[in-house]
């Protein structure tokens, strides 16, 4: 996380840590999924095997407490079927899902968050928080740390790719967050974390993006794997919990 | 002698008859009919010489050792000695006919001519089974049977009293009583010729067998008379009596042994009398009763015994159930029903069971919530009562639309042992993870 700060115990409780082909983000959803970026997983120019071990650690903004507090071990992974690790800068489909294999106890520490369940969790301006253990700038992070940013309008996002000659891919499924202005992002590591918006309407915290790629780290946009796009395959995947 | 051959009738004839006899001239004729028969004897016609006394010429006729008459003369002349239409019977099977005739057979210097004779004979019936004469003066006629003759033609046979047996002479009865039996449901059983004196030497066993779940009562009736001696107990005859493999007495004297109940459906007479004695035995008669099992009675007040009766007898049975809520068991362990019989020694086949309140047990865990009684802590009888309660704010009952989680949560121990929550039964709540609430939430106070 870039231009943010150290997160509290509880502030993002959802938080996980992963250490699949390097450090990753990721949020529990019920008390047995995790949520996260499918290039975590099979990141771009890499072989397609997931042939690494797939750690997973939860309940701590510390890095050497969560990872002392043991691995959680995976049942299966679930990528969606629209990623395409071999098209090096096209994200459409970044999102995957870790089953563990056993529950976790959720506690302070510890809770799920929310899925969001219309529009407006993606209307211009709104200001949502990206957490992560990823990196500052040019320092690795030690501990959890979270930015808060606004969704942008997306014809900004599109002008702004298009200024700096970029053929990635700007997909209906993808939105994106940030400002140009301002030296606040998440920057590596913090993939497969969650942007999360407070819902006020229900007190409740709606995770509508997953950190998913970016032009560098602070320079401008950053975008966002839109949630809302993958709830029905989410829910199919996670069956009835 | 001359033997004519066995027949039923025949003639014997003199010599040359119709023709004169010869002088000089004795042959003894025996006359032999099957055995069983007597032989009976006619002159149809008779011409011998006739003498003073029949001494010249004659026919004698002899039949069980004894003689029968000597004859001579002619029928109807008052001359000589004739046989006439006299009948001659033999006692037994055979008869015999001796003619005789003398050197000459003259009369006042003439010569006389005799035809001689022709005697038609035939079997008769003997009948064996009339008194027989005695062999002395003083003895008496001694049957040919000791109980009952039987007489037919050509034989007889003897038979016995009931109670008596043929022995092997065919002659003499032996009393048979070694296995009577008796099964009727009633009866009366006597020693043999009651009231008459018994038979010496006899070794009875009268066996009474009703069926099972009937008790035998036995009641002796007067006069009861066995032999008795006054310092030693039944010494010479005794009436022993058995039930359930148990001598229930030894009796003998005048006085009437009391009325018994075997409390059995089996009872074994066994009477044995000596070689001697005058008594006039005994009789019994012997009724029975259907056994009945006693009252069922419940051991506790959780107990109901269906269809109550006012009494049981053999065979009868009865059901029991527990109030709701309870729980038939039988010692440790715990019945699905209950059923007991009464059996054909007056008891019943198996205990009284008790009703124990029914146990749910230890209530299930709830993953990720807890449970508390709202009735007694820790008792999880019929009708105790808990609340489940999913661990707040982390986790949250899940439950149906319009049903709360108190509701959901609670759970009373039904009759059938089993927890169960009126909506969903034996199902418990699950308890859901609360998405999006974080207890310290990101807060930022500097603007």
């Amino acid at each position: 996380i870039v231009g943010g700060q150290k997160a509290k115990p509880g502030n993002f409780p959802w938080q996980a840590l992963t250490s699949i082909h390097g450090r990753g983000g990721g949020a529990l959803l019920g008390d047995r999924w995790i949520l996260t970026a499918a290039h975590t997983l099979f990141p771009k120019d890499h072989n397609s095997q997931l042939n690494t071990s797939v750690d997973v650690f939860l309940g701590h903004t510390n890095v050497e407490e969560i990872r002392k507090m043991s691995n959680h071990p995976i049942r299966r992974v679930s990528i969606h079927p629209d990623y395409r690790q071999h098209e090096s800068h096209n994200f459409d489909g970044d999102i995957a899902l870790l089953e563990l294999e056993n529950s976790v106890t959720l506690g302070p520490n510890l809770l799920p968050i929310c899925l969001p369940d219309n529009e407006t969790f993606y209307d211009k301006g709104l200001m949502g928080y990206v957490s992560g253990f990823g990196i500052m700038e040019e320092r690795i992070a030690y501990d959890l740390r979270f930015v808060r940013l606004p969704v942008a309008r997306r014809e900004a996002c599109e002008r702004w790719l298009r200024e700096k000659n970029r053929n990635d891919v700007f997909s209906e499924n993808m939105f994106c967050a940030g400002d140009p202005t301002l030296k606040q992002d998440a920057c590596q590591g913090d993939s497969g974390g969650v942007f999360a918006v407070r819902d006020p309407h229900s007190d409740r915290w709606v995770a509508t993006g997953i950190v998913s790629w970016g032009i560098g780290c602070s320079r401008g946009y950053g975008f966002y794997t839109k949630l809302l796009n993958y709830v029905d395959w989410i829910k199919k995947e996670m069956g009835e919990e | 002698s001359i033997n004519i051959p066995q027949k039923l009738f025949g003639e014997v004839t003199s010599p040359l008859y119709p023709k004169p006899y010869p002088n000089n001239f004795e042959a003894t004729t025996v006359i032999s009919v099957p055995v069983g028969h007597r032989v009976k004897l006619v002159f149809w016609h008779f011409d011998v010489e006739p003498s003073e006394g029949c001494f010249y010429d004659y026919v004698k006729i002899a039949a069980d050792k004894k003689s029968l008459g000597r004859f001579c003369g002619q029928q109807d002349s008052p001359l000589g000695n004739p046989p006439g239409r006299r009948e001659f019977v033999s006692q037994g099977n055979k008869m015999l006919l001796t003619f005789h005739t003398d050197f000459s057979n003259e009369e006042n210097g003439t010569v006389m001519f005799y035809k001689g004779f022709l005697a038609y004979y035939h079997a008769v019936d003997l009948d064996e089974c009339a008194p027989q004469p005695a062999n002395s003066v003083d003895d008496a006629p001694q049957p040919r049977c000791q109980h009952l003759c039987h007489n037919y033609i050509g034989g007889y046979f003897c038979s016995c009293h009931p109670g008596y047996a043929l022995q092997k002479d065919k002659h003499s009865c032996q009393a048979e009583c070694s296995s009577r039996l008796y099964t009727e449901p009633s009866g009366y059983i006597s020693s043999l010729e009651y009231p008459q004196p018994y038979p010496p030497n006899l070794q009875c066993n009268y066996s009474i067998r009703v069926e099972r779940g009937l008790t035998l009562h036995l009641k002796f009736l007067e006069p009861f008379e066995i032999d008795d001696h006054q310092q030693v107990r039944c010494p010479y005859d005794q009436l022993q009596i058995y039930a359930n493999g148990k001598m229930l007495g030894e009796f003998c004297g005048t006085q009437k042994p009391p009325d018994l109940d075997t409390s059995s459906n089996a009872a074994d007479l066994l009477f044995f009398t000596d070689e001697s004695g005058d008594s006039r035995g005994w009789k019994l008669r012997y009724t029975t009763e259907i056994i009945k099992c006693p009252q069922p009675k419940a051991l506790d007040e959780f107990t109901i015994i269906q269809d109550l009766q006012s009494q049981y007898q053999f065979r009868d049975y009865f059901i029991v159930n527990c109030k709701q809520g309870y729980q038939l068991v039988e010692g440790t362990k715990a019945l699905l029903s209950f059923t007991a019989v009464c059996q054909d020694d007056g008891t019943w086949h198996r205990a009284m069971p008790r009703c124990k309140i029914k146990d749910c047990g230890q209530p299930k865990d709830l993953p990720n919530g807890d449970f508390h009684y709202t009735t007694a802590t820790g008792v999880n009888t019929y009708q105790a009562q808990i609340q489940y309660q999913c661990r707040e704010p982390y986790y949250k009952m899940y439950t149906r639309a319009g049903i709360s989680e108190a509701t959901r949560g609670t759970f009373t121990c039904t009759a059938q042992g089993i927890w169960k929550n009126e909506q969903e039964g034996e199902k418990i709540p699950r308890c859901l993870p609360v998405c999006g609430k974080p207890v310290h939430p990101v807060q930022q106070q500097q603007r």
